[in-house]
């Protein structure tokens, strides 16, 4: 059995769907393994069961995104990082923090002058 | 242009920084081009302040009002060179360290500034100009998609795809031609960024992105160059 999944992420839509094997996803991953390893190694801990046990779930969700940004992003190295705890919008909440602005220059902004590129 | 360049290696950049649970990103990234534009006209490599800037910087973007530099919820590298020009300058980080925490007093000593801003611009969105204004004037502050960056370990990132919407503010500090893509089977040209979460994350605290001509995750649209005056605390 299959399962077909396209992430949309804060109103971008992945156009890449991935098709990946659903059945025997958590052996494969070994997600409390990885989970204990993640925990010692970046010093986590939660208050209570509940949390902990939700601090997993989003875990092993995250593990599912590693591997699919490494099949999406196969000359870099994706896997568990100190953030792999936290669902995409607590990790832009609480370490991303540039006002967006778009594209948009304010118009007194200096530019820089263009420098020479060859020879 | 070199095909390599890297401004850690001539000692413009301060160890990898951590912002902590913190929205101050922007304040990372200005101190850094700022610490490398204050290396370039001293010699002299110091450690600044993103404290400062979080606790005292609530400079607006004049082009909209709400886009105000406002500690851990956010700012812009640009609205900061602004309050560093109007300020006057930038304390040392041993003078004003770093805690991660806003909403605090501002404690700017005017007397113990040691870096100053004489004027900063924003570079032209073409890749070689950003390369040549790397090369002439340090490290630039850029701006930058963090998408892929929650689970970045290593390597050369270069996505499928990457939204061009920029959430995170970085610093760029070189730039390299040897990062290979196996699935591409080619050599892939690539842009080496400081990043303020530790050194545990990424490559020590550094991030590298392929070069190209198509703004791989927004990163060629707001970058900004700032040159330092020398200044000796009084």
């Amino acid at each position: 059995s299959t399962v077909i999944s396209g992430e949309v992420t804060d109103g971008f839509v992945n156009p890449i769907r991935q098709v990946v094997p659903e059945e025997n996803d958590e052996q494969l991953l070994n997600a409390e393994h990885h989970f204990t390893l993640f925990k010692s190694k970046y010093e986590k801990t939660y208050a209570t069961q509940v949390e902990h046990d939700h601090r997993f779930r989003v875990f092993k969700a995250n593990l599912r995104r590693a591997r699919r940004n490494q099949l999406l992003d196969p000359s870099a190295v994706h896997g568990v990082t100190q953030f792999s705890d936290l669902t995409p919008k607590e990790f832009r909440r609480k370490f991303l923090g540039l006002k967006r602005r778009g594209f948009r220059l304010p118009t007194d902004t200096q530019t820089a002058p263009i420098l020479p590129t060859s020879d | 242009l070199p095909t390599e360049f890297d401004w850690r290696e001539q000692g413009a950049v301060t160890p990898v920084k951590n912002q902590g649970m913190c929205g101050s990103c922007w304040s990372f990234s200005a101190i850094g081009a700022l610490e490398g534009a204050h290396f370039l006209a001293t010699k002299e490599l110091v450690s600044l302040s993103e404290q400062q800037l979080v606790d005292c910087d609530h400079e607006c973007d004049p082009a909209q009002a709400n886009s105000c530099d406002s500690g851990c919820s956010g700012g812009l590298m640009n609205n900061a060179f602004e309050y560093a020009l109007k300020a006057g300058g930038l304390m040392k980080e041993e003078d004003y360290p770093y805690t991660g925490r806003d909403h605090t007093a501002c404690k700017f000593d005017k007397s113990k500034i040691v870096a100053s801003v004489s004027n900063f611009s924003v570079v032209s969105s073409d890749e070689d100009q950003i390369a040549a204004n790397l090369v002439q004037h340090g490290p630039l502050a850029i701006a930058i998609n963090a998408m892929w960056m929650q689970t970045y370990i290593g390597g050369v990132s270069c996505p499928y795809v990457c939204s061009k919407s920029q959430d995170h503010g970085v610093l760029l500090v070189g730039f390299g031609s040897s990062g290979y893509a196996p699935i591409r089977l080619k050599e892939k040209p690539y842009w080496i960024i400081k990043n303020s979460w530790g050194a545990m994350w990424g490559e020590h605290g550094y991030y590298k992105i392929c070069r190209g001509p198509h703004n791989m995750c927004g990163m060629d649209t707001m970058v900004s160059t700032v040159a330092a005056v020398h200044t000796s605390p009084k």
